[in-house]
Order: C-alpha cells, then sequence, then structure tokens
C-alpha cells in the first residue's frame, strides 16, 4: 500500500 | 456473456461514454481548430536548447496530468470501483499510461506528423533534447497507425476501457471479476461497431503487446534517465509519475 500511496488517495478521493 | 442482458450492455455502453466524455482533458473540437498550428522553425529550436533535464521534468509533468484524468476516467466507469483495490491499482498501474497512448491519437494531425503539446502542434525534432528519438518515432508511428483508423469519440471511449480492463494483467487478486466486466465491454465495443458499421476495424487494432513494448521502452528511457540525474527525478518529478513508473 505504501508503494501506491498517490493512487491510493486518488482512488479513496470521491470529490475529484 | 450469457448473463449479461442487452440493456445492460447498453447502460455499460452509455456509462462508458458519459466516464469519457467527462475525462477527455482536451475538447476534440479545439483539438481540431489548432490542427494546422504549428510551432515556429525558431520555437522549435529553442525547444531544442532547452536542457535535458527540463524537457524531461515538462513531459513527465504533462504525461502525469494526462493520466490524472486516465485515473477520473476509470474511477466513473461503472464496474471499476467494485473490484478490489489491489485490482483496481495493478489495472491503473499498467493501463493508465497505454490509455494516455492511445488517447494522444486525437491530439495528434497525420498530415504533418505533430502532435499537440504546450499549445501548438509539435514535430517529433521538437522534442531531440530528451535524448531518445527512437522512443519518441515510435509513440509518433503508433499515433499515425491509430489515426488511420479514424476512430470516433464513442469508439475512443470503449477502446480505451478496453485497455484498461485487462484480466490478463499480472497480479490481479479477482482475475473472474475483472473478465465478467471485461467481457461485458468487449460486447458494448462490439455491438457498438456492428452497429455503425464499423467491425472491419477490429482486425486493425493495434495488437495489445504494441502498447506494452512503448510503455517499456518509456520506463527504460527514464531508468537511464535518472541513472544519470538521481537527484533531478527525487526532487522535481511528479510523485505520481515516479509512484507509476520508477
Amino acid at each position: 500500500k505504501e508503494k501506491h500511496k498517490i493512487l491510493h488517495r486518488l482512488l479513496q478521493d470521491s470529490s475529484s | 456473456s450469457p448473463n449479461s442482458s442487452l440493456t445492460e450492455i447498453e447502460h455499460l455502453t452509455q456509462n462508458v461514454l458519459k466516464s469519457y466524455r467527462e475525462t477527455c482533458q482536451l475538447r476534440l473540437e479545439d483539438l481540431q481548430l489548432l490542427r494546422w498550428e504549428t510551432f515556429t522553425k525558431e520555437e522549435v529550436g529553442s525547444y531544442q536548447k532547452k536542457s535535458m533535464e527540463e524537457m524531461w521534468e515538462r513531459c513527465a509533468c504533462h504525461i502525469t496530468e494526462a493520466i490524472q484524468y486516465v485515473v477520473e476516467f476509470a474511477k466513473r466507469m461503472s464496474g471499476f470501483m467494485d473490484l478490489c483495490q489491489n485490482d483496481q491499482i495493478v489495472l491503473l498501474k499498467a493501463g493508465a499510461m497505454e490509455v494516455v497512448l492511445v488517447r494522444m491519437c486525437r491530439a495528434f494531425n497525420s498530415e504533418n506528423r505533430t502532435v499537440f503539446f504546450e499549445g501548438k502542434y509539435a514535430s517529433p525534432e521538437l522534442f531531440k533534447s530528451l535524448g531518445c528519438n527512437e522512443l519518441i518515432n515510435s509513440i509518433f508511428d503508433f499515433a499515425h497507425s491509430l489515426s488511420s483508423l479514424h476512430f470516433s469519440e464513442n469508439e475512443i471511449a470503449l477502446f480505451t476501457a478496453l485497455v484498461l480492463i485487462n484480466s490478463n494483467r499480472p497480479w490481479l487478486q479477482e482475475k473472474s471479476k475483472v473478465e465478467r466486466l471485461q467481457n461485458n465491454l468487449e460486447l458494448a465495443f462490439k455491438h457498438m461497431l456492428r452497429k455503425n458499421h464499423r467491425e472491419g476495424i477490429l482486425a486493425k487494432l493495434p495488437p495489445k503487446g504494441k502498447l506494452r513494448n512503448l510503455c517499456y521502452q518509456h520506463m527504460e528511457k527514464l531508468r537511464s534517465f535518472r541513472q544519470m540525474y538521481p537527484i533531478i527525478v527525487h526532487a522535481v518529478f511528479p510523485p505520481l509519475y515516479k509512484e507509476l513508473f520508477s
């Protein structure tokens, strides 16, 4: 998870 | 899939088309309008005089921006967010750049072999200072061959959905779930082509290995660049770009 933290964040961000 | 009704396929089609329209980054009309707006000799020269580091950083930023739109496309596609997070990441990590390369054919003028870049259309020579002429030429050749298919916006939408939803990507945890979505997208794509008498393009689509190879070449070039300028990559390249490609 740490390795892909930005993708994780983008995927979880529902406001985008 | 015998379990998917025509209504289900029609819903999926509409959803993919809408998701694509909302996330296509550049409007086709705008790209067409600027189609003959090319960089002057002086402007090309000034790009060629830029340092390798500056040009790499610029391109890395543009690629990252384009990828963010692809992530958004995926998120809006029905079925994608129902996949487990591991698989969402696997598919995006393997497919986002491939989708960017396919989307690029909209921003490509095959009549003078130029691509839209920083406000105008640019020939391969403009990218000379990147130090990867072979890769740039391969990408231009690829855009040229895709352009010859004269994809409609709807065809690009479904084709790029299929580039992304590929159950053969390694490390998927719920392969069968991806497979089902892929099957439905294939049905949707073929159904649309049949309706528009465009089934002929099926045999002309680029082989999957072609896109994979371009992405591999890009990562190899990044690796060489990083060996020369590790601090630049570390300090100024977009974090998402590094996460995906190094």
